[in-house]
């Protein structure tokens, strides 16, 4: 199942 | 990264530097809401606040674009609410920006991923900027045009978080990755372009100037 890790987008 | 993510980050870029060659060109802020770009300055910061916080060296893109996007947005504030005031078109750019600001910082404390400062505030950033154009959405339908440039800059202000869903459905496919409450907020802020990306692709992409009602 898809991670939910952290925000790594601007 | 992906091939949608970068030619996000550009396009948005692009974004950026178009309203501010229109602002410096014309000497002139018309027909641009201040009001947007504010929150879109507030987004900015209380996403990147780490920035400020632990300050570490320029040593990767993603810093010196964080650092980019908070001076170009700030400095186009100054020319729109200093240096151009006299151009600047408060009439019609009234929509209350506190019925924005108020229920995303509402939003980001009820849900959120962890309850903590820079956790909240990235999170007040992401529901903020998915509602952060529709001053100038409003000032564009109270004037009842776009200047051909501003429709550019919206353009491409709105195909930015466009593409990035199309890296959030790449990355959920090939790296399992997914963060609910970008993908959310960004699906939303894509939506409220629809209107105008149809009046784009039919009106300007033919040399004609919008004008509303449509």
């Amino acid at each position: 199942p898809p991670t939910q890790s952290g925000h790594d987008e601007l | 990264m992906n091939i949608f993510r970068l030619f996000g980050d550009l396009s948005h870029l692009a974004a950026i530097a178009i309203l501010l060659l229109k602002i410096w060109k014309t000497r002139s802020c018309a027909g641009v809401s201040g009001k947007t770009q504010l929150l879109f300055a507030v987004c900015f910061i209380t996403r990147y606040i780490d920035l400020f916080l632990h300050f570490v060296s320029l040593y990767n893109t993603e810093k010196v674009m964080k650092l980019i996007y908070i001076s170009a947005s700030v400095f186009t504030c100054y020319l729109i609410f200093f240096k151009f005031k006299a151009t600047y078109d408060g009439n019609h750019d009234s929509m209350r920006a506190e019925f924005l600001i108020v229920p995303a910082a509402g939003l980001a404390c009820l849900i959120n991923t962890k309850f903590d400062a820079i956790e909240i505030l990235w999170t007040f950033s992401i529901y903020l900027e998915a509602v952060a154009i529709l001053p100038q959405l409003f000032l564009i339908s109270k004037t009842g045009e776009a200047e051909t440039i501003t429709s550019h800059y919206l353009f491409a202000q709105g195909s930015y978080r466009a593409l990035y869903i199309l890296n959030w459905i790449y990355r959920y496919h090939y790296e399992s990755h997914v963060d609910t409450i970008a993908i959310v907020a960004g699906v939303v802020q894509t939506i409220l372009y629809c209107d105008f990306f149809y009046l784009y692709i039919t009106k300007v992409v033919k040399g004609q100037k919008i004008v509303l009602p449509a």
